[in-house]
């Protein structure tokens, strides 16, 4: 992804903009804001105070020639729409398009981009399910019917070997990470502290401590069965 | 989580709302729009029109005894705030709060809250990194120097058997999942498809095909020489 353009700088586009190039890609911000293009131009490659809806303004910026174009306009649904039409004539590959109505999610359905990003429903289904699962500290999905979570380590694992507890077979399954916190003396003041380390290979003579935290993958019937 | 309530329907809060309630937690929906009441009042368990700025309203509401308050709205930032406030009083034991200004932010923290919930920020950096990793399908972070990632299978995998490539010893990885596409026939219609198989307990004799998708975990370097 080396070129990206970037239409709307609102909260939403800004902090996609400057997350971008902050990693090092090439990202072209348009806004018809001045003071909002003002803001980015030291954060991004290109910063253009105009019009996406205007098909010239868009050819004289480039966007013919870039990786992927977000359309990240919110109230001015038309303006949205009207951007989104204009990237798909130029040809640029990938078009990710956000929606603020369900009649604009239609109808960017319907024009056919790569991703349509409802930002509140997004969040507020993403934050439901950070609240659901108290025991699970975090989940992703892996499929319809597997997870990797990270948990408490269960209290029937605390004292034995990842190798005696024979999990791929009989808990079916698969010990992602182990996380633990180790004693960590800092020579400079001499104080001791804790600081958390994160073990991806664990050795199957591990022998798990009441406060592990382990990242495990498997079925999600499975997983709830611990 | 049994009792949740939400202040302020807009679609962040709807979408989480009804997320909360479609998982079976108890919702009780605040928003002094009766419209938005009206809307949401099927999928919850309490739908309330009325003024969450408004502390004998909370009390009425038994907003006392929510297990998490989350205050989901957004222009009225004076409104959002005295809600918080509200609920810190009232002695909520978790709660959530909405900033849409840098402001508003600080002032949350300043209040105390759990997670202070920046949506578009949030959502613009989610969706960078899904847009930065081109080879890796997805990755998910695991601390600083460790992640979870979804990547082609390695051609120097191809033909080999999880057990022979010793990825644990020489790799430093860990398999956490493997993706295929298996064969599945449709009884119904007779016609032949494709259908997506993920193992996350995978047999240690698994031999790698060429176009299986493997799920990794490890330090971001050793991840990187794979
Ligand atoms: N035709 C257009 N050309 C360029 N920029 C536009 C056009 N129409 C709207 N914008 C810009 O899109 C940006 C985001 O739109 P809007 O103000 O609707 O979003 P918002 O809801 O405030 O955004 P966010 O939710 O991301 O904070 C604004 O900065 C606005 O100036
Ligand atoms: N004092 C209040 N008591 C109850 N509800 C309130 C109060 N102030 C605002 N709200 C409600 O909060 C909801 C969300 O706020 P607002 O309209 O600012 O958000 P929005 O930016 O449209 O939301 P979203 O981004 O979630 O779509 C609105 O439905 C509004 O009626």
């Amino acid at each position: 992804m080396r070129q990206i353009a970037i239409f709307g700088l609102g909260s939403f586009g800004k902090a996609l903009a400057k997350s971008l190039a902050s990693e090092g890609v090439e990202v072209i911000a348009v806004d018809r804001d001045k003071d909002k293009v003002e803001d980015i131009k030291d954060y991004v490659t290109v910063a253009a105070a105009c019009d996406s809806t205007d098909e010239k303004t868009l050819k004289n910026l480039g966007i013919e020639n870039v990786d992927l174009g977000c359309v990240a306009i919110g109230e001015d649904v038309e303006a949205g729409l009207l951007t989104t039409i204009l990237l798909k004539k130029l040809g640029v590959p990938t078009i990710f398009s956000r929606a603020v109505t369900p009649m604009q999610k239609e109808i960017l359905k319907a024009i056919g981009v790569a991703r349509i990003i409802e930002i509140e429903e997004e969040m507020g289904s993403e934050i439901a399910s950070t609240i659901i699962a108290p025991k699970i500290l975090k989940r992703v999905t892996l499929g319809e019917n597997h997870s990797i979570v990270e948990i408490k380590v269960p209290s029937k694992f605390v004292g034995k070997r990842i190798s005696e507890l024979e999990l791929r077979k009989k808990n079916k399954i698969n010990i992602v990470a182990i996380k633990r916190n180790v004693p960590d003396i800092d020579k400079a003041n001499g104080g001791r502290k804790v600081k958390e380390e994160i073990n991806t290979v664990p050795d199957p003579e591990t022998i798990f401590d009441e406060d592990d935290i382990i990242i495990v993958a498997g079925k999600n019937s499975d997983i709830k069965n611990l």
